[in-house]
C-alpha cells in the first residue's frame, strides 16, 4: 500500500458519496446515467466475488463491501425511490449496454491470465470498468449544462484513475517482479476517456464559470 | 513464485 493507491481509493469513495448525497439531498438524479451506475455495480460484483474466500486485508474487504453497498443504493434510488425515479433522464440515457458488455465479455475470454471462471470474471470487470463511464459522458454531452455535483462526481472519478496510474508507476519502481499489463492498459484507456472532460472542467474552473460541454 | 499482481488492488 502506498499513498497514491490510498488517495485513489479515497477519491473513488468520495466520488460515490458525492453522488449518493446529491441524490439523497436533492431527491433528484437529473444528469446521472443509470446505465453507468449499473455497469459499475456489475464491475464490483464480478470483481469482488472473491470477497468471501480470498481474504487479503480488512482494508480491501471493507472497501469492497462499501463500493457494492453504496453503488447498490444509487441504483436503488434511481430505479425504485418514488420521487427520485421520476427525475431520471431516461430519454437521453440511451447508450446500449450490449455495446460495452459484449466486447468486454469476448475480450475477457480471449485475453486473460488463466482460463477459469473466477479469473475470467475478474478480467471482464477490469475491461468493463475501463468503459463503464461512457454512458455518463454521453449523457453529460447531451444535457449540456452540467450541474456542479455531477461535474465533481466525474472529476473525482477521473482523479481516482489518475492516482491509480501513479500507484502503478510507484509499485513498478519499488516492487521487484510487479507487473500487470492487462490492468495497466485497461487503466490507461479508462483514464484517457476522461481527458476531454478534464480539459473543459479545468477551463470552467479557471474562468469560474459553469461547466458546459461543447456539442 | 510470480511477482505481486494487481489482484491486491481494488
Amino acid at each position: 500500500m502506498n499513498l497514491f493507491r490510498f488517495a485513489g481509493d479515497i477519491l473513488h469513495l468520495l466520488s460515490i458519496l458525492v453522488l449518493l448525497l446529491k441524490i439523497h439531498a436533492t431527491k433528484s438524479c437529473a444528469g446521472i446515467s443509470l446505465k453507468t451506475q449499473e455497469l459499475y455495480l456489475a464491475v464490483f460484483i464480478t470483481r469482488y466475488l472473491d470477497l468471501f474466500w480470498n481474504f487479503h486485508s480488512l482494508y480491501n474487504s471493507v472497501f469492497k463491501v462499501v463500493y457494492i453497498g453504496t453503488t447498490s443504493m444509487i441504483v436503488w434510488y434511481m430505479r425504485r425511490h418514488r420521487n427520485v425515479k421520476l427525475t431520471y433522464d431516461r430519454d437521453h440515457d440511451t447508450f446500449r449496454y450490449l455495446f460495452l458488455v459484449a466486447p468486454c465479455a469476448v475480450l475477457s475470454l480471449l485475453i486473460n491470465a488463466r482460463y477459469n471462471l473466477f479469473e475470467i470474471l475478474w478480467t471482464f470487470s477490469i475491461y468493463l470498468e475501463a468503459v463503464a463511464i461512457l454512458p455518463q459522458l454521453v449523457l453529460l454531452q447531451r444535457t449540456k449544462n452540467v450541474d456542479n455535483l455531477t461535474g465533481n462526481y466525474v472529476f473525482l472519478l477521473g482523479l481516482y484513475r489518475a492516482f491509480y496510474i501513479l500507484n502503478w508507476v510507484y509499485r513498478f519502481a519499488t516492487e521487484p517482479g510487479y507487473s500487470a499489463w492487462l490492468v495497466w492498459i485497461s487503466g490507461l484507456i479508462q483514464t484517457g476517456l476522461y481527458l476531454d472532460f478534464f480539459y473543459y472542467y479545468v477551463q470552467a474552473w479557471k474562468q469560474s464559470k459553469k461547466l458546459q460541454l461543447p456539442s | 513464485g510470480r511477482g505481486a499482481s494487481a489482484k491486491d488492488e481494488l
